[in-house]
């Protein structure tokens, strides 16, 4: 997937780095020091439908091509996530207990086309 | 809102990079407090001091993750009731209060002084508040202790489940092995290191519970 530039119109993903410093969370989250919190943005048009981003193949190329001249468009298509990965996390529970955890899902790291 | 440019996913107004940055740190504190099920961020009053942090984090596994979606906790003691020998002690944890995990490794993290004298004989209870103060206790293991520093000392994670308050009490009593017996009083000198940065702790290994495991133990 590409990552967006500014005036990207397509389907693209939107990088975003969080310093927990600037949460003010510093005090409870030990580690890491942030993450990237990314997320999909863009337009799908029909021809790009069902397209998952960097995993297009061929076939899928081919597939949107002949879409693309199908004249009745079928529904809408939406820019989403199609590769995310868990954060694992270190941090002060309220009972000052260190919690080590491995959230699932917490980053994105491919966009697509529904 | 800029003026004249439009989002390319919504065709709506784009936001100003200063107003997106504020709804992108918004975005991220929910995202974080729903990832550990809580529903605001913990006030800590009283944080464990950084040295002994280092220390537990240090005696970790490194690289270790609970096998799918579970959790690893340290949970330091306080220590109350410490007789002078400093052996015969009662450590007070308070552990977080239990989701639907199962507890399935558990370890105390001993630190014994270089100077105590040969071998240890050390015996761990679980102490139950019961009727009018008067307590009862459960045996969770004992352990011969020969070396000075640190010793990981496992205990029955079953021994540990149950206390929905999360407080729990484990009683140390501890002598000197004389040959093979141990001797009759309690130590004269310090023998376990129960403050500073070599406090104990536990370490505690948790796994979310698979669906339908209550009842599957009822049936």
């Amino acid at each position: 997937t590409p990552t967006c530039e500014p005036e990207t119109p397509l389907c693209c993903r939107r990088d975003h780095y969080v310093d927990f410093q600037e949460l003010g969370w510093r005090d409870w989250i030990l580690q890491p020091e942030g993450y990237h919190l990314n997320y999909c943005s863009g337009q799908c048009p029909l021809h790009l439908a069902g397209s998952p981003g960097i995993a297009a193949s061929f076939h899928s190329a081919v597939f949107s091509l002949l879409k693309a001249n199908n004249p009745w468009p079928a529904g809408t298509s939406c820019c989403v996530p199609t590769a995310r990965r868990s954060l694992s996390l270190l941090y002060l529970d309220h009972k000052s207990n260190v919690v080590k955890t491995d959230v699932p899902d917490m980053v994105v790291e491919a966009c697509g086309c529904s | 809102r800029r003026a004249g440019s439009e989002c390319p996913a919504c065709g709506g107004p784009t936001l100003a990079p200063q107003a997106e940055r504020a709804v992108v740190l918004e975005l991220a504190k929910q995202q974080i407090l729903e990832g550990l099920h809580l529903t605001s961020r913990p006030r800590i009053t009283h944080p464990p001091p950084p040295a002994a942090l280092t220390t537990a984090l240090r005696r970790l596994q490194p690289g270790s993750v609970a096998p799918g979606n579970g959790e690893e906790i340290v949970s330091f003691a306080t220590v109350t009731d410490s007789s002078p020998a400093a052996c015969s002690s009662m450590l007070t944890f308070h552990l977080p209060t239990p989701r639907s995990h199962h507890l399935y490794r558990a370890r105390l993290w001993l630190h014994v002084f270089p100077t105590s004298p040969g071998t240890l004989n050390l015996k761990i209870f679980r102490w139950s508040p019961r009727r009018r103060h008067r307590g009862s206790r459960t045996l969770l293991g004992e352990h011969q202790l020969s070396l000075p520093g640190w010793q990981a000392l496992t205990l029955p994670p079953s021994g540990l489940r149950g206390e929905r308050s999360g407080v729990l009490k484990l009683q140390l009593d501890c002598r000197p092995l004389k040959g093979n017996r141990t001797a009759a009083g309690p130590p004269r000198q310090r023998l376990l290191d129960m403050a500073g940065h070599q406090r104990p702790f536990l370490e505690l290994k948790m796994r979310a519970n698979e669906p339908g495991a209550g009842r599957a133990r009822r049936r």
